[in-house]
């Protein structure tokens, strides 16, 4: 359609502009409250202090609730308040960082950006960001057959993350049964369990964020 | 916009067959994973046991795992495969109601149909599919702050169920402050608390939909 052209369009420019100004990008999806702002706050946290310059902006259809919560790893952080749309749209990241640029970050002062998506496993899929890399949550809280039922979406990723593993054995979650339904939907991606409430295993992922950085420079 | 309109004169007609046949219909929507199978497949059993004649339909994108789990009931349920379309549509309900009259299940036979929509907090708001009443489920794994951040769902529901209670401690689930949240969005909804694992306020909700059909007959 019209409205996928144009965004694809932009882009693009976006991308090339990233590239060229040597910031990493990431766009990260799940369904809502699968932990993205939990687990990104921990892995803003750990980039600063590998001596990264970060940020991130984050869309919601209403509130200013994760903003303040990304905020809180000391990264600026701007929320994008979409209204009724149920994704985040090229458009509206480009406007989000003329406003971080305003608040005195241009895109050449930092490494990598992230950008958390609404809480959406279908229009995400279709609305390219400009982005480097993408990572999809599945928290062991909805069950092992998500990967099955949003293939179009798996199918564009490079990290699926495992989330809440603190928690899967309390929710009974069968970790075998889902890695085999990834491996079954998206066989290239690359797959990390952490826990966003112990810390655990969000080193390994953002060893392979800053392995990806390091080969896309 | 167009369709939109086309879904809601189709949607007023079935509402007015299903009227006419004496058939109570729930509309039952969540994001991915709240737990919307695990919770109908308890509450059709009981249904069943109070003998009810009920019935159900499905959607998602891609497999047929939660018509074979509704099925598990003893009730009918048919499975409508979506392909790419993140919520359900009056026509998509309409012609598979049209397989469960071919399996020998015909509208007449019914006291009580569910349909369970894909799991979506956005788009389900806007199409109507001629039911009666509107369950919304939160389940307490994913944070108290959604009915904040979806305020165009909650304002066109009826019931409000918190789901998957019996794990509420485990995750830290603040029950005042989403209670909260809810009265402050949608001031006039029941709100009833469920764990399909342990069965805990299943019957409460059951007695609920029962008053209301009882109202609508
Ligand atoms: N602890 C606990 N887990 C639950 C409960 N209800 C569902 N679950 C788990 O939550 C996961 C998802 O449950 P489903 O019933 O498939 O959720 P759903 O809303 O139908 O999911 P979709 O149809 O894919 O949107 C499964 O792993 C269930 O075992 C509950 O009451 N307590
Ligand atoms: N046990 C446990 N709970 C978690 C973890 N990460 C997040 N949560 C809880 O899950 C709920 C949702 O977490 P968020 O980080 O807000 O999820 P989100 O994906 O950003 O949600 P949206 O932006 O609204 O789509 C909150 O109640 C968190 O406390 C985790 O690693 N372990
Ligand atoms: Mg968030
Ligand atoms: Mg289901
Ligand atoms: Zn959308
Ligand atoms: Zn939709």
């Amino acid at each position: 359609t019209q409205i996928l052209k144009k965004n694809d369009e932009l882009a693009r420019a976006m991308r090339a502009e990233f590239r060229a100004k040597g910031v990493y990008v990431i766009n990260v999806v799940s369904s809502p409250g699968a932990g993205k702002t939990e687990l990104l706050t921990r892995v803003l946290r750990e980039l600063r202090a590998r001596g990264l310059r970060v940020a991130a902006v984050v869309g919601d259809l209403a509130t200013e609730n994760d903003a303040d919560r990304l905020g809180a790893s000391g990264a600026p952080a701007r929320q994008i308040v979409t209204g009724t749309v149920c994704h985040l749209e090229a458009d509206m990241v480009a406007r989000s960082l003329e406003g971080l640029a305003l608040d005195g970050w241009a895109l050449g002062d930092l490494d990598v950006l992230f950008i958390e998506n609404v809480g959406n496993l279908v229009c995400p899929a279709s609305f390219d960001l400009g982005e480097e890399c993408r990572w999809l949550l599945f928290p062991c809280t909805e069950g092992e057959d998500k990967p099955l039922k949003y293939p179009t979406l798996i199918n564009t990723v490079d990290v699926v993350v495992l989330s809440k593993m603190d928690i899967a054995q309390a929710v009974g979650f069968a970790r075998t049964t889902a890695l085999e339904n990834i491996a079954s939907m998206r066989p290239g991606a690359s797959v990390f369990e952490t826990s966003a409430k112990t810390g655990a295993g969000v080193d390994a992922l953002v060893d392979d964020l800053v392995r990806r950085r390091d080969a896309f420079r």
